[in-house]
């Protein structure tokens, strides 16, 4: 316990407290806020202030009492996100037992809103009840009277009358110690940049902590840090050396700059809510929160934290209108068509979280502790969904969110024929709809798919401008059985797909279909941020089928389709031994895992 | 999702806008049929194939 008992070296009574229970550190940690706030202000507060407002709240939603048996969740709204419980059995009882740990800021959200759902596999899940709790207003209360209880019973109301009562809701608040706060955020960060596991940080793995953190400090300087940091001079910086660097370095000069999870910028100087922010982040990140979340509304509850890692975020989200405003972020595209730069906006939140988890050692570490198997989970989950006959619902939804970007005049079939999103996913266009470049000459190649391009004449090429994955290779791209070396040297055409493109893919030349390799994988992004991390190898670790075309122009050409997150599924329409002309469908990507 | 496809060395020109684009990092929209290059070995006719003669 190193950190906070620091923080107000002044106060000698504090220490003394060490002993004492965690709900009395926390009232003493408000006691000092609010000390430190009379003298310097002279004046008096007879209740909590707003700044005292800070620290990890745990609440837990422990059960409910409904008028009517079904099987149950419910959500926990805190600020911009939200978390879900499991589902319970069938009864008018649910147990959950569920706990979430929430930041509470002094420019923070304050009433957490808790939504009890019913949930039913062929509809969608109906609000039942709601309630909202104020946390100030409770934790104040809870800290003027000694004898508060933990547990609270709530009414639940119905959406559709707030007068009505119509069932009950258990919940329990309490304040985490804001000192095992802190030892367990120095032991955290410590056990996964600590790769050898000793126990210990060595200067290199001290390093790649420090970049995480955003910082940008020269190699000599952090050599210099580690130097400081490692009291005993032994070589190495412990758990306690590590605490104490926090303690001290952040308050002369911030160590940490950015939340290496989700990317924020950390720009308050509080060491005590950069701790609590990671914390939380790391939470969320491995998966050892008993409720799930990094939801904005409880509506997208229903699906994984994941979906922020992915472009395919906008999928789940067209209908909240995430990709707009300030938030967004840009990725800059030349059209072809119109010989305009246009920007393709995507949600500042995804965009950091993606380079935070697909451009950091760290982040990928994340997605060694299951990560990988969550995002096959959720992609076979959701292509489940959009083969449901429900799913097609969506479509609509779907067309008005794309309207600028989807030409329904082109489509080959009226929108009644779709059955499934899925079938809408991969809709045939009308004959003509993409002329085909010099149909009659087999030596011009023509673009597979709607798409966003990228050529290079050299793999070295496409290294030095576009793929900085450390481990990408022909060779491993297409695999040592098929990879030759004139391949090796060859000219590399990369087809990159969005959310709102046509799914279907053609032959960019005429020839002979010789054969498809089946590569299994995992279903990472393919987002520019992906294939632009030197840490990740999305090209030769996702889910690939590599076919090969035997043409006279061209000599042989390997066509890889490559799966992402929720778009694993690739089928082919031509098998070995077609022949393919250049232009011809040659199959389709769509949901599925 | 993504294609990618990979030409032997020396058997495609690539269209000089996309290889222009890609070198500055910058992606290119484009649609199903557009023209994405030429052979080489069309590109090259009327050229001798040296390999192939024989001196007289």
């Amino acid at each position: 316990g190193q950190g906070s008992s620091r923080e107000d070296s002044s106060s000698a009574s504090e220490s003394s407290s060490a002993s004492s229970s965690r709900r009395s550190r926390m009232k003493q940690r408000l006691h000092r806020r609010r000390h430190r706030s009379r003298s310097n202000s002279s004046s008096h507060h007879k209740h909590l202030a707003a700044e005292d407002f800070v620290g990890i709240a745990l609440l837990s939603l422990l059960r409910a009492e409904m008028k009517f048996k079904d099987k149950w969740l419910a959500c926990l709204s805190f600020g911009e996100q939200t978390f879900r419980t499991h589902t319970s059995d069938q009864t008018d009882k649910p147990v959950w037992n569920a706990e979430k740990k929430l930041l509470l800021d002094k420019n923070g959200p304050r009433v957490a809103r808790i939504s009890v759902f019913e949930t039913n596999k062929m509809h969608k899940n109906t609000l039942i009840g709601y309630c909202e709790i104020d946390l100030l207003e409770f934790l104040t209360r809870e800290l003027e009277s000694d004898s508060s209880p933990e547990c609270e019973t709530l009414n639940l109301l119905d959406p559709s009358s707030p007068d009505k009562v119509v069932g009950e809701i258990s919940v329990s608040i309490s304040v985490e110690d804001p000192i095992e706060t802190e030892k367990s955020f120095a032991r955290r960060i410590l056990s996964i940049v600590d790769y050898n596991e000793d126990g210990h940080l060595s200067l290199s793995e001290f390093s790649d902590l420090i970049t995480a953190f955003g910082n940008q400090v020269a190699a000599n300087k952090k050599e210099e840090m580690f130097k400081a940091a490692d009291k005993n001079g032994d070589g190495v910086v412990s758990m306690d050396e590590l605490a104490d660097l926090l303690a001290i370095q952040q308050e002369k000069e911030p160590l940490i700059n950015c939340c290496p999870v989700c990317g924020e910028t950390l720009e308050v100087p509080d060491k005590l809510n950069h701790m609590i922010h990671l914390s939380l982040c790391f939470d969320e990140g491995t998966g050892k929160q008993v409720m799930t979340g990094g939801f904005l509304t409880d509506k997208q509850a229903n699906y994984g934290w994941m979906f922020k890692l992915s472009e395919w975020a906008h999928f789940s989200s067209y209908d909240v209108g995430l990709n707009s405003g300030s938030s967004g972020s840009h990725i800059l595209v030349f059209d072809r068509r119109t010989k305009r730069l246009v920007e393709e906006l995507i949600d500042g939140k995804i965009a950091l979280s993606m380079r935070a988890i697909y451009q950091s050692k760290l982040g990928l570490g994340l997605m060694d502790t299951g990560a990988k198997e969550l995002l096959q989970s959720i992609s076979e989950k959701q292509g489940r969904k959009m083969n449901s006959v429900e799913s097609a619902k969506d479509i609509p939804t779907f067309i008005e969110f794309f309207k600028d970007q989807l030409n329904l005049a082109e489509v080959k079939h009226p929108l009644e024929h779709f059955k499934t999103f899925n079938q809408f996913f991969v809709r045939e266009l009308k004959p003509g709809a993409r002329p085909v470049a010099c149909p009659e000459r087999d030596d011009v190649a023509v673009c597979g798919a709607d798409c966003r391009l990228t050529a290079f004449r050299s793999v070295d090429d496409s290294l030095r401008f576009w793929i900085k994955g450390r481990k990408f290779s022909v060779q491993g791209l297409l695999g040592k059985d098929i990879c030759s070396s004139t391949f090796i040297d060859g000219t590399l055409v990369i087809f990159r797909l969005a959310p709102q493109d046509y799914h279907r893919f053609h032959s960019p030349v005429s020839g002979t279909v010789e054969q498809f390799v089946k590569v299994p994988g995992c279903l990472y992004t393919v987002n520019p941020i992906a294939v632009n991390s030197k840490y990740c190898n999305v090209f030769t670790e996702n889910k690939r089928v590599v076919s090969i075309i035997s043409t006279a122009e061209f000599g042989k050409v390997a066509f890889v389709a490559i799966g992402a997150t929720m778009v694993g599924s690739i089928t082919f329409l031509k098998k070995e031994g077609d022949h393919v002309k250049k232009g011809d469908e040659f199959g389709y990507f769509s949901f599925g895992g | 999702s993504t294609v990618i496809c990979v030409f032997e060395k020396d058997a495609i020109e690539i269209d000089e806008d996309l290889l222009a684009n890609s070198a500055r990092s910058l992606e290119t929209l484009v649609y199903v049929g557009m023209k994405l290059g030429v052979s080489k070995k069309q590109a090259n006719v009327g050229l001798p194939n040296l390999q192939n003669c024989v001196l007289q």
